[in-house]
């Protein structure tokens, strides 16, 4: 579902530049749950967002859903991420003004599309948020805006959605009740995850763990067995 | 160095009020490595902000090196926590306008006091930044800017540092630098620190570890045995 070759990304020019990635090739099939592992400032970050569209690279390709958005004018890329990606950010990027429902909510009203309410209990149940709806995200703990953030990306069950650190803030019980929520949804219908962690009982619930370093792929192997 | 008594925070009244702390004792000896553990939204970034100063508690006193910080003024408090507290936010809280650099010396130059040339390079050995000073906070990954915070709050040598989740962007061999870092500070030179983890092994390097629940403290333990 997303397809990523010769994806490079350099920041900076001559001897000061800072190759963030040095021309990864991924696939990431339908259905799949893949973790993605490696040291800090490997380009974990970086990968994720050009996959899905947040960002550009400075050379290669990339398709979601077999449309190719590195040449896709600005609107067509709005389209195909709103339609396609969700995206847990390691910083979440909720809205400071909306509360947490609202956040919640926001990319399926700016999409016009409707709200699936038995998903969205199920979510709010899973994710433990039922009585901070009303909250804004400056009254929520970190852990707490983290699960606003995870829940947000659920709700629209796009494609593909990608996390960076999606449990960073957590502890080791809400940790795994996000996991096994994101596994869920893979297994009931059909989601693709990505995630990006540091922390190897997450990356225990993929599929697939691929392990970067100083911009490349180190490793790709299967599920990881404790 | 640092006793909280009876220290509480609600927030909010009536039927929806949050108790965030409800009377929490604690006293942290000089010298003391103390771990806080608890589920996310159990009050932790509470209890930290109110016993560093940054937060006025709804009830309760807070001394630092026997000052009384609740009845303080605001220039008097202002002096206190730029004399004797480090702090590393869960969020970081760089400013994005100074470089890696800038922001590690920031709180000394606010403070008017001479910068400790060997102290800073060990440091930014340790935190392994030293290709990274001349950027700013956007262009470093989160685990970078986590480190550049970690660096500021060691750098000024503070009566006390206070340090939430200082490894939640971390990969496990990059967090193990951090807080052998910071018992390295405690060995050597009796900083008194205390963190909150959600980490099993950071919190290994504690001589302490409290468990926070609802707000209140739930068990109290000397070093954690793996
Ligand atoms: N301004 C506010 N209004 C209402 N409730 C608040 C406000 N600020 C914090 N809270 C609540 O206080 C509780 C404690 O928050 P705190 O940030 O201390 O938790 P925490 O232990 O640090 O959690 P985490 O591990 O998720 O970071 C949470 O339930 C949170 O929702
Ligand atoms: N605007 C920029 N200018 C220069 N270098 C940059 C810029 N943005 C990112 N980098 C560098 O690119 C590298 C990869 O960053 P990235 O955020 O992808 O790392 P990461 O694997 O997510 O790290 P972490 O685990 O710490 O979050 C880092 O070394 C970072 O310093
Ligand atoms: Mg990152
Ligand atoms: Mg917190």
């Amino acid at each position: 579902v997303v397809a990523g070759r010769g994806v490079a990304k350099r920041y900076g020019a001559g001897d000061s530049a800072v190759d963030a990635l040095r021309g990864v090739d991924l696939e990431i099939a339908r259905g799949q749950f893949l973790a993605v592992m490696g040291p800090s400032g490997s380009g974990k970050s970086t990968l994720m967002h050009i996959l899905a569209g947040l960002d550009t690279p400075t050379a290669g390709s990339v398709q979601i859903d077999g449309r190719e958005i590195t040449t896709a004018s600005d609107t067509e890329l709005t389209l195909i991420r709103r339609e396609k990606v969700g995206f847990i950010f390691q910083f979440f990027n909720l809205l400071p003004m909306l509360t947490a429902e609202e956040n919640l909510e926001l990319p399926l009203r700016l999409a016009g599309r409707p709200i699936d309410q038995a998903w969205k209990d199920e979510l709010i149940a899973a994710i433990g948020l039922g009585n901070r709806l009303h909250h804004r995200p400056a009254e929520l703990s970190g852990g707490q805006q983290q699960r606003v953030a995870v829940g947000r990306a659920l709700l629209t069950r796009p494609a593909i959605i990608f996390g960076d650190e999606p449990t960073g803030n957590l502890d080791s019980k809400t940790s795994a009740e996000v996991m096994e929520l994101l596994r869920h949804a893979v297994d009931t219908f059909g989601q693709t995850v990505a995630v990006v962690t540091h922390d190897p009982r997450a990356a225990s619930y993929a599929d697939r763990i691929i392990f970067l370093q100083d911009g490349d792929i180190a490793r790709d192997e299967g599920r990881m067995t404790s």
